[in-house]
């Protein structure tokens, strides 16, 4: 673990009693090994030694008694700075006289379908329903009506209807007709980079107006997830984020580098396949994960 | 990086910049520079090419095994990497060069897994071997090879259930299915394919690690590959686990495949 990796790099400054220049270097070093091993993003990895290389010269540090334990304290504190220290989450209930849309994107695969269904139970207070609106994906509405009928989540779909935004109207129209509070949209994966797929995101966040738009991504993607935020994010503005697979042993930099690069709030995690696999992202216990 | 001027250093680091947002990995890109550092070269265009012959002699490419008699396809991976997906490409492929293929839904755990499947089943006009939602993977497998060596099929390819790497259950539970196999056709006629998803970073080479370490893998499919991502990590699983790619997949539909050619991945990583 980090604490370990940085044993040995101040070991060495405990016979001299300073932090200078050369042991910086070196943790710095180990520092950056660890986040993109991590997955962080590169540019987030530099502006991060960058500051913490600023502050760990600082006259204080230098005068401390312990230098390992102080240099993680910087690290760990610029860590949460990057992170944000709230949790900002979506609210506890939906309001019960209106309809709360919710419109769940991200690339093939990453666990919206799945994500779906546990918003639902978890918001099962506010009287959910899910739209089947991936006309694309072969068997995508079977797999939510069977999750729907497995744990009594109501499903709106029409299987003849193969466009996106018509399945939506009528989703709507007809959850508003049954007097449910919250819409959540699943809608098909997409590759960021395929016009015709984003700008039919485009078109229904106009038409449809949701007033939840969330990016799900999985814990596992690699560096250029950035990007790929940027561009959902030029197709319709994101209110945030849910981060899936978190069950598995990748370390989440991704949460860090779409936190700082995308100013994108993440609302929860996936911790694995099961209805209640869906926890509150922690921006502490996720800065505890990515330092190892 | 001391022997290089100060012009040549900042290419060095444009060079890391670019290898790691490739998903190169740490470890592999300092490798690979460490090397062209020893070899002193004169020019970024030198430098480029010292890189991309580094790789080339790297990255291992490969084809399906080749076996007279009946031949199974194991395709394991984790969550939504397109396992599903990549099979129906395959059998696609293995139909077009007039191989006799049944299809094996032994994704008996996610909801929809053996429909998904079916879908692709009837598009492809081949059958399809499957039971129901929480029957044994390893029932439904039993079932297939009977099928398939009494009909004389070319291939049987199997779906399995997504599973994370980091759960030691699952990963028995694919070993058993790949037993069940075992159990009636020739160890060279197994091929186990692990799907990777180009989009995924460093957990990648966690995932063929352990897929590798419960069962024999002896080639990957990344699929997702036209996605924006440069899927970096299959230069260390080809390196240090010895795992050829053998096949891309390039979109959502059952012709989005090609065969791995190292020098177009290479030439993208550019
Ligand atoms: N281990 C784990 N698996 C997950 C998690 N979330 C989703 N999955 C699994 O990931 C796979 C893909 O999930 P889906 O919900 O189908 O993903 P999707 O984004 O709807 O996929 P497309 O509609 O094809 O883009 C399924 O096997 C899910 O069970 C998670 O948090 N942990
Ligand atoms: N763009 C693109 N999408 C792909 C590719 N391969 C698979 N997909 C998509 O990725 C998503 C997941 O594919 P699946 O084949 O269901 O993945 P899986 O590994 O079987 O998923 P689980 O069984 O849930 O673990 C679907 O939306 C596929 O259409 C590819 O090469 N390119
Ligand atoms: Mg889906
Ligand atoms: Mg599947």
């Amino acid at each position: 673990i980090l604490r370990d990796k940085f044993e040995d790099v101040f070991r060495f400054i405990k016979g001299t009693g300073k932090i200078r220049q050369e042991n910086i270097e070196q943790a710095l070093k180990k520092i950056k090994m660890a986040f993109l091993e991590a997955d962080v993003n590169y540019r987030v990895v530099r502006h991060f030694i960058d500051e913490v290389k600023k502050k760990a010269l600082g006259e204080s540090v230098l005068k401390s008694v312990s230098p390992s334990q102080q240099f993680i304290k910087i690290v760990y504190d610029e860590m949460v700075k990057l992170l944000g220290t709230q949790t900002v989450s979506l609210p506890e209930t939906f309001p019960v006289n209106k309809q709360t849309i919710i419109m769940l994107v991200g690339l093939n695969g990453s666990g919206k379908t799945t994500t779906a269904i546990k918003l639902a139970r978890k918001y099962n207070k506010s009287n959910p329903v899910v739209i089947a609106a991936d006309p694309y994906r072969p068997a995508a509405v079977d797999q939510l009506l069977i999750m729907g009928k497995k744990y009594s989540i109501p499903v709106f779909y029409d299987k003849k209807e193969t466009f996106p935004l018509r399945i939506i109207q009528k989703g709507i129209k007809d959850s508003k007709e049954k007097k449910y509070n919250l819409i959540i949209i699943d809608t098909a994966g997409r590759m960021e980079m395929n016009k015709e797929l984003m700008n039919e995101i485009k078109e229904i966040a106009q038409k449809i107006k949701p007033d939840y738009r969330i990016f799900v991504a999985d814990a596992l993607t690699g560096q250029n997830l950035i990007n790929v935020a940027k561009e959902f994010q030029l197709s319709t503005p994101l209110n945030g984020a849910i981060l899936t697979k978190f069950d598995s042993d990748a370390r989440g930099g991704a949460a860090l580098s779409l936190k700082y690069l995308t100013k994108t709030d993440i609302f929860y995690i996936g911790t694995g396949e099961k209805l209640n696999d869906l926890d509150k992202f922690s921006p502490s216990g996720i800065a505890k994960r990515i330092l190892g | 990086i001391r022997k290089f001027n100060k012009m040549d250093r900042l290419f060095l680091e444009e060079m890391e910049q670019t290898l790691i947002q490739a998903d190169v990995g740490l470890i592999t890109t300092e490798e690979i520079l460490e090397k062209i550092q020893r070899k002193n070269p004169k020019s970024r265009d030198e430098t480029k090419e010292l890189i991309s012959e580094i790789m080339a002699g790297i990255i291992q490419e490969g084809e399906l095994c080749q076996k007279n008699g009946l031949g199974v396809i194991l395709f394991c991976g984790v969550n939504g990497v397109g396992k599903t997906t990549s099979l129906a490409k395959i059998a696609h492929y293995l139909k077009k060069k007039g191989k006799k293929c049944k299809l094996v839904a032994a994704d008996t755990y996610r909801a929809a897994g053996i429909e998904q499947l079916e879908v692709w089943a009837e598009k492809l006009k081949i059958p399809v071997i499957k039971q129901f939602q929480g029957s044994d993977p390893g029932a439904v497998v039993f079932d297939a090879i009977n099928s398939g060596l009494s009909d004389r099929d070319d291939y049987l390819l199997v779906d399995t259930a997504g599973r994370m790497h980091t759960r030691e259950d699952l990963m028995r539970e694919i070993v058993k299915v790949y037993n069940v196999v075992l159990k009636k056709i020739p160890e060279d006629h197994i091929e186990v394919l692990v799907v990777l998803d180009a989009t995924t970073g460093q957990n990648g080479f966690n995932q063929a690690v352990e897929f590798k370490k419960y069962l024999p893998v002896q080639g990957a499919f990344l699929a997702k590959y036209d996605s924006s991502f440069k899927a970096g990590i299959i230069i260390r699983i080809s390196k240090e686990l010895n795992i050829p790619i053998k096949f891309v997949g390039t979109g959502e539909k059952i012709e989005d495949m090609d065969t791995f050619r190292k020098k177009d991945y290479i030439t993208n990583i550019f």
